[in-house]
């Protein structure tokens, strides 16, 4: 563990957080994509299936239940919750995902560590991650005001790779034999697709104006 | 293995 993997473990599960405090609280999920949400309970999903057979570390499992538990309850927050599912906008979350999950599954298919059911799951779950956050950028365009706690959770969800990245850097120069071109390549593609939302999100905060990204 | 490597992160 270092302190690149840490921070971005940390940044990872304070957009969680941010997002729940939103929906639990003031009890909406405006501005926030169902589809995307659907999405990472399948990255967890599908990344985490050595959940109970190899054991890590307290903290890797400990992590692993938090992320998977909360993604799965924000899914049926927004879908089954009486008063939260009245916030969600279904004609404005509109991407069609499963363009997303069959080409994942099918690069998974053909580009993985291993040939094996786990390992092709695991590199699925990578190259899904990468994209996942695309119907929430797509919803933030058509979403006039996007409120702060929405705009704080895809900036700690995109910062989150970005620290993971610096975590590659340090890992590869300490570490004889690192090098996961799966996770790097598709960690850096899901940074990119941050990139114009970084820079809407930072000019907001330097101009202290609403967050807006253009349509 | 190289994938032990991988697998530890989140």
């Amino acid at each position: 563990m270092n302190i690149f993997r840490l921070a971005g473990d940390m940044t990872h599960l304070a957009s969680v957080l941010v997002l729940l405090l939103k929906i639990h609280t003031i009890k909406s999920c405006a501005g926030i994509s169902l589809k995307t949400q659907e999405l990472y309970a399948l990255v967890f999903a599908t990344r985490y299936l050595d959940i109970f057979t190899d054991f890590i570390s307290l903290y890797n499992t400990t992590m692993k239940l938090i992320f998977l538990g909360s993604s799965f309850s924000i899914v049926w927050y927004i879908r089954n919750h009486k008063i939260v599912s009245r916030s969600y906008d279904k004609s404005q979350d509109t991407f069609r995902h499963y363009f997303l999950i069959i080409p994942c599954l099918l690069l998974a298919l053909l580009v993985n560590e291993k040939f094996t059911f786990k390992e092709v799951m695991w590199a699925f779950s990578i190259y899904l991650e990468a994209v996942a956050i695309l119907p929430q950028l797509v919803l933030l365009q058509r979403t006039r005001n996007i409120d702060n706690l929405t705009g704080q959770y895809v900036f700690l969800l995109g910062a989150y790779r970005a620290l993971y990245i610096l975590n590659w850097i340090y890992r590869y120069f300490t570490e004889t034999h690192y090098v996961h071109w799966i996770t790097w390549v598709s960690g850096l593609v899901q940074t990119l697709l941050y990139a114009d939302f970084f820079y809407y999100y930072f000019e907001s905060w330097k101009n202290n104006k609403k967050l807006q990204l253009p349509a | 293995p190289s994938s032990e490597g991988a697998k530890d992160e989140l």
